[in-house]
């Protein structure tokens, strides 16, 4: 079983040799790549071991080789299809920013409960009815659900989310979500960066 | 100096710490606090030693004691000022969100560009215009900035942060912030987390 925390990393190192693909970096080395995140190289060759066997000890690693392996294990080579719940003022945020588009993430359903919001068009896509939901999840085979509804409507939509077999979720609402084993859950919450801020703006030399 | 993931744990703590005032549970063992953060209870008397002494070895914590502690070293026992940065759709997701003020931060000031919402008032408090906010920062002793407005306009909104001497920013834009050592930046990147889903969707045995 492969740590959790080596999952969270991956991502780091994915964002990191996009960056190193922008600036025509060809081959990285398992130091430099540590250094750039701040971790230790023994870290960073110990997550890629999981995966099988990149660069050749001596020479480094080839940069874009590796970060397609990356994408094909985080299963992001190939688009990814999302539904959204909410279309509210954080659903819009989510549906106008690019920065989904450009990593293989695509809105391709969105849902809500406001007769407003129903039939509107949102940055190219119809907002459907909620009621629609189990029906047109299966019909797009949609993989992850993002939750961006008010707390009172978090536990009908998860219903409609697990029923139509869709077994991610990233979940924008404060609520502990209760589901089976086989369901994944990622909660965000913006609060524990404002804590983490507030230590460091009264502990300075912490930073 | 204290590790970076330790801060990070804080928060954790301090969350559950929370839910367990919810359900009116008074003393926890270090062991019984790991199992519910999946850490071990050696990661938890490690990261508590770095703050003092909390809870005797054979009796566990106090919950609202050391709930009251931790909010303390994080800074939030008392109110944390905040400036927000863009009006937006993102902007206006975190003025509503419920979940800052119940955990001590308060948006004091909004700033943004467009003369339609200048003047405007969102969640009881006044859009202001962003040419202000060099003079406004000082005046209401503002703590930490969240910057929510497009990529084009990042570099001119942190000019002004630093310049009034705001030492802690939220960001949200995908930019890499270059700001001196004694700046504070958290950035907030979902796709992280639908990464990690997209892992999880593929190798549901990791779960
Ligand atoms: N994690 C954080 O730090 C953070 C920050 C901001 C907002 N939030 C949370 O995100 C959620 C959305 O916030 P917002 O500002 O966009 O709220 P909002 O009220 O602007 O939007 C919510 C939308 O959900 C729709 N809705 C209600 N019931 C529904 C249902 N059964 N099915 C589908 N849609 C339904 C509403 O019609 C509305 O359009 C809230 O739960 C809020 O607490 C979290
Ligand atoms: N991290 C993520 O996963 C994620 C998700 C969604 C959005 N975002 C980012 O958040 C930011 C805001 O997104 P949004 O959907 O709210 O965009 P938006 O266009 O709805 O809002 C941006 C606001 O910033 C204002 N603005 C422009 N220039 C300004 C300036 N110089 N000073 C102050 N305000 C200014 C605009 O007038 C507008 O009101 C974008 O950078 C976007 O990329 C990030």
């Amino acid at each position: 079983k492969i740590p959790d925390a080596t999952i969270k990393r991956l991502s780091l190192y994915n964002k990191q040799l996009r960056r190193l693909v922008d600036e025509n970096i060809d081959i990285v080395r398992s130091k430099e790549l540590a250094d750039l995140l701040s971790l230790t190289s023994t870290q960073v060759r110990k997550d890629l071991s999981y995966f099988g066997k990149f660069g050749r000890r001596k020479k480094g690693y080839d940069v874009k080789l590796l970060l397609s392996s990356l994408c094909k294990i985080l299963g992001v080579a190939s688009d990814n299809r999302i539904a959204l719940f909410g279309a509210g003022n954080l659903g819009r945020a989510l549906l106008g920013y690019k920065g989904f588009s450009e990593r293989g993430f695509c809105i391709e359903a969105i849902f809500d409960a406001d007769p407003e919001k129903i039939g509107k068009n949102f940055f190219g896509k119809i907002c459907m009815p909620v009621s629609d939901a189990e029906k047109i999840l299966g019909e797009k085979d949609i993989k992850i659900a993002i939750i961006a509804v008010p707390d009172d409507a978090v536990d009908s939509v998860v219903d409609i989310v697990v029923r139509s077999g869709v077994k991610s979720i990233l979940n924008f609402t404060p609520r502990r979500l209760q589901v089976n084993n086989d369901v994944m859950v990622r909660s965000v919450d913006f609060t524990d960066k404002l804590e983490q801020l507030s230590y460091f703006s009264r502990h300075p030399m912490d930073n």
